[in-house]
């Protein structure tokens, strides 16, 4: 059976960091990811949505092993930039539906949002690319997202299938 | 010879079209792309970053063709969720690298941002998976950060062969 969505996932060991009005020019987010990556830090999301006032937000999660650390550069480079101040989300869950039969398909990314909202699933964040949808959403809303996904696109009686074994 | 990064596209037939101000509770994503997938909108990228003041902006990409439709019906949806408004920006090119590598190489974000920062090019839009990093640009500087992103990530090379064809 042709399914456009075949798995969902959840991930509950990440935090989201965000670095607050920085100049909206070339060279920033080189700056903000260089330092990071210098330090061997690892980041997942990345989210720029659009400027306001010439400026800008850079929201982006790390493992949270990674807090501290990510933190005290993170100060560094808002200080250097004249940033106005970093926020840390720490209830996230980074929930995603992952199918080769995404692209293309309009309501795919409506249905993933409509079974978040039939639970009252508040969405903190999103991200799409062809093969994949990223929501965050409250931790402890992170296991009932997931089965209300499977439920949405009919993964149910695999998973069923996968227990018994 | 491994490569993080294996390919560079670059997409010049989108338009960012953006709902301001939306409220930040259960369902409103939901109404948006449903009423756009309910009109067979196509939407390619859509992200939306941290919430200000219990309100949020969710930005989308869609094909240039489908702009004026899009409009009307995310008017009809800004009017019935009380959003401040919508903005256009049809001065864009995507910008992707593309690679199986990139998941949990910290640099390869980085690298991308500062092959477009050293043309000076700004970023106005970043979004990011495992296996591909987009940012959209300025359309007149897609052909640079093309040319720019082949150049940091060692792909001229294959590129010479492959136009010698
Ligand atoms: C905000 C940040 O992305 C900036 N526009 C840059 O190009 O680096
Ligand atoms: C802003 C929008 O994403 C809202 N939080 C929702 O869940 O639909």
């Amino acid at each position: 059976i042709y399914r456009p969505v075949n798995g969902v996932a959840a991930d509950k060991s990440q935090v989201r960091i965000a670095i607050l009005k920085v100049p909206d020019q070339p060279g920033i987010a080189a700056r903000i990811f260089g330092a990071l990556s210098k330090n061997n830090i690892s980041v997942d999301m990345i989210i720029q949505s659009l400027e306001e006032d010439n400026a800008n937000n850079i929201a982006f999660t790390v493992d949270e092993t990674d807090l501290n650390s990510t933190l005290s550069i993170l100060e560094e480079v808002r200080m250097n930039l004249g940033a106005k101040e970093i926020v840390v989300d720490n209830d996230i869950a980074k929930i995603s539906i992952v199918g080769a039969g995404m692209i293309d398909r309009p309501g795919i990314a409506a249905s993933m949002f409509e079974a978040l909202a039939e639970q009252n699933i508040n969405i903190k964040m999103i991200a799409t690319s062809e093969i994949k949808i990223s929501c965050l959403v409250e931790k402890e809303r992170a296991h009932e997202a997931v089965r209300a996904l499977h439920s949405k696109f009919e993964l149910d009686d695999e998973n069923a299938e996968a227990d018994k074994v």
